[in-house]
């Protein structure tokens, strides 16, 4: 996260390979499954034998003696509709909510977060010198009205797609925190209107930052889930 | 670690019928298929087997689908499993076990029967149980180094060799091998192939269900993968897989469905210039390791022209894909390359959601087979015939029943893969423009905050902030 601060966000959840190495976010959307990102994985088949998500801690690599991390396996691996960019990992068993680790809510079906909404970004990955890169790093941004952001890409926003606008200070996601959380408060609780997508550029001040809109992806997550 | 079922080849839902049966066939036995097997092999007469999965019965059978008289017919009931050395018309080292019905000589010679004596008396290979010298097929019972040979009705000629292919040879293979269907079942360094659908030695993800067109037959090498060149599990336990030397035919084959400014299926034909990923980050060149390893080597893959850093599709994924610049990014799909007009007014389209769709796509977008929807394995559906009857849901066509907003979907074959969508897109939607652009509204206007209400979610405790270590 660049322009961030240390905070919390016990619903973002870091994924770790067989080397236990950070690579991607992701959002406890229930006790037993996270969200995240197509591309951090090489393929909807992709063996996730070795693979961990690490939740309850600021830290990103915490010491052993860290009272509240909890490690789990993810034990397989769902992709989302063709153009979601979308995946859902199921984990070995349940996460243990507690003051550390909560779940985040998911939006009504094709809700749209109002212009506006100051929602915020959580991740462990680069800071490139803006903060403490061995903590959750917690940056807010305002959410960028439909039309408003498509005219600024030139007609390239999807409807699948919802943006934040860009702030001069330089402010936005970066390199391993692809997949983490856009959340956005409404009606006093913490919505995942947002995933974190990859892109050439990290927290650009000239453009509008993407995510994929989740909202659009609702019926499908309840369907894995419930599957 | 070899299966008895390694001598087999495997016909599905197949049963041989011999009309009359002389000599009788045995009476059925309780066993699995391997031990069916078995007892084949130790048999002089059994050649052939059916083995009922339900009832896990097998009757050995002293013909195969070659023999006088016996024609093959279907079956649910019954897998036919039959001697491979009786059905190969290749042969194995030196062809001592080949046990073909080739009756020529490599000159186009008749071979003369091995009980006679005329033309060419000899009293050196008389027919027995053992040696397999029936009728007048070429066989090799001396070991001759060029194979299966006979006696000819030639007076002139008293035997001559049957010029019969190894199997190596038999069959060559194009590109990759991908479509390579041979019968060669050792790998390069000689060890047998392990059957792939069996899981012993080696447990592996390639089960001949749920890949029908991958060929995965008995133990004849294959390339499910998209690897270098066919390949196969080893019958030795120390060793999981090995390539296997098959000869790559002298021809390249055309490729099909080549496209630059769009692509069609799945993209392997697309041969654009498009480097760059829908996220707008550059691609790795292909003749490059670096930031992201891998084993599609350009020299390697001649046919899926892996030139520069252009989107390609070298394994069957669902799109041209390639790996990108980014070092925590491994790989992209370029979707922003746009699909051929003319693929989108083909029939296979939904409108809507799809809830109407009654084509027979019945494969889901990665090319895995949809379960049936009146199945209860590999998964228990909670949708089904019985609980949806209004929606058409046959065989294992992709249907939509619930209004998925992502389309028609089924089933799979996969057992960890419960459902998936189909490889069906949306037709054309208002305007003719594609890119998300459906004849189906996505997104509803801003609810008023208040409207929405959520359960035990999203809530934190403010207080916890960050504290230095």
């Amino acid at each position: 996260i660049i322009g961030g601060q240390p905070g919390n966000s016990p619903w973002t959840v870091s994924i770790r390979n067989r080397a236990g190495v950070h690579f991607c976010g992701g959002s406890l959307v229930k006790e037993q499954w996270v969200i995240s990102m197509r591309q951090c994985f090489s393929s909807c088949d992709a063996d996730l034998v070795g693979y961990k998500v690490q939740l309850g801690t600021l830290f990103k690599d915490p010491g052993p003696g860290d009272p509240d991390q909890q490690t789990i396996p993810i034990e397989r691996i769902a992709c989302g509709p063709a153009e979601s960019q979308l995946v859902m990992l199921k984990l070995v068993r349940p996460a243990a909510l507690n003051r550390r680790v909560a779940l985040i809510c998911l939006p009504p079906e094709r809700y749209v977060v109002p212009a506006g909404t100051v929602c915020e970004i959580a991740g462990w990955g680069e800071t490139r010198g803006t903060g403490d890169s061995t903590v959750l790093n917690v940056a807010r941004l305002p959410v960028l009205a439909h039309g408003e952001c498509h005219a600024a890409l030139r007609g390239r926003l999807k409807e699948s797609e919802l943006c934040t606008a860009p702030l001069r200070a330089g402010v936005g996601a970066c390199e391993g925190d692809y997949g983490g959380p856009l959340a956005c408060l409404t009606a006093d609780c913490w919505v995942l209107e947002g995933v974190i997508t990859p892109s050439r550029v990290c927290a650009r001040t000239d453009q509008p930052a993407l995510f994929i809109r989740v909202s659009l992806y609702v019926d499908w997550i309840h369907k894995v889930m419930k599957m | 670690h070899r299966s008895p079922l390694n001598d087999f080849q495997r016909l599905r839902a197949t049963e041989l019928l011999a009309v009359p049966t002389d000599p009788p066939a045995p009476a059925p036995e309780q066993g699995s298929a391997e031990q069916c097997a078995q007892r084949c092999a130790a048999s002089m007469q059994c050649r052939a087997f059916h083995h009922d999965r339900q009832s896990q019965l097998c009757q050995l059978l002293p013909w195969t689908q070659h023999s006088p008289n016996v024609h093959v017919q279907k079956n649910i009931h019954y897998d036919l499993y039959q001697k491979k050395d009786y059905l190969r018309d290749c042969i194995v080292a030196d062809g001592t076990s080949y046990r073909g019905t080739r009756a020529t000589t490599e000159k186009g010679l008749r071979c003369q029967h091995w009980r006679a004596t005329t033309p060419h008396d000899h009293s050196r290979f008389l027919p027995s149980l053992r040696n397999g010298l029936e009728e007048n097929y070429c066989r090799n019972p001396d070991r001759d180094k060029r194979g299966p040979w006979c006696y000819t009705v030639d007076p002139n000629v008293r035997h001559q060799s049957c010029g019969i292919k190894k199997c190596e040879d038999a069959v060559c293979m194009s590109c990759n091998g991908e479509e390579y269907r041979g019968a060669v079942d050792h790998t390069e360094s000689g060890t047998e192939c392990q059957r792939w659908d069996l899981q012993h030695p080696h447990k592996h993800p390639y089960h001949p269900n749920k890949y029908p067109d991958k060929g995965l037959d008995d133990n004849y090498c294959r390339n499910p993968d998209s690897s270098e060149r066919p390949w196969c599990y080893t019958t030795d336990p120390g060793r999981e897989r090995e390539y296997c030397r098959i000869r790559l035919c002298k021809k390249r084959p055309r490729p099909l469905n080549v496209t630059t400014g769009c692509f069609r299926g799945r993209g392997e034909g697309y041969r654009g210039r498009v480097n760059v990923t829908v996220s707008g980050i550059h691609c790795q060149r292909w003749d490059a390791q670096t930031p992201h390893q891998h084993h599609f080597l350009p020299e390697k893959y001649p046919c899926k022209d892996l030139q520069e850093n252009y989107c390609r599709n070298p394994d069957g994924s669902e799109a041209p894909w390639c790996f990108t610049t980014r070092p925590s990014v491994r790989v992209a799909f370029c979707f922003h390359i746009r699909r051929c007009p003319d693929e989108l007014g083909a029939e296979e389209c939904y409108h809507g959601h799809g809830e109407h769709y009654r084509g027979h796509v019945s494969k889901t977008r990665k090319g895995i087979t949809c379960q049936p929807w009146a199945a209860q394995a590999p998964h228990v559906p909670q949708i089904s015939p019985v609980t949806h009857p209004e929606a058409h849901l046959e065989e294992n066509y992709c249907r939509n029943p619930d209004n998925d907003s992502h389309g028609p979907w089924c089933y799979t074959m996969d057992p960890r893969t419960p459902f998936d969508y189909c490889a069906i897109k949306p037709c054309l939607g208002v305007g003719g423009c594609r890119g998300g652009a459906s004849d189906v509204p996505q997104l509803t206007p801003a609810l008023p905050a208040d409207v929405v209400t959520f359960q035990q979610c999203g809530q934190r405790d403010e207080r916890l902030q960050w504290k230095g270590r």
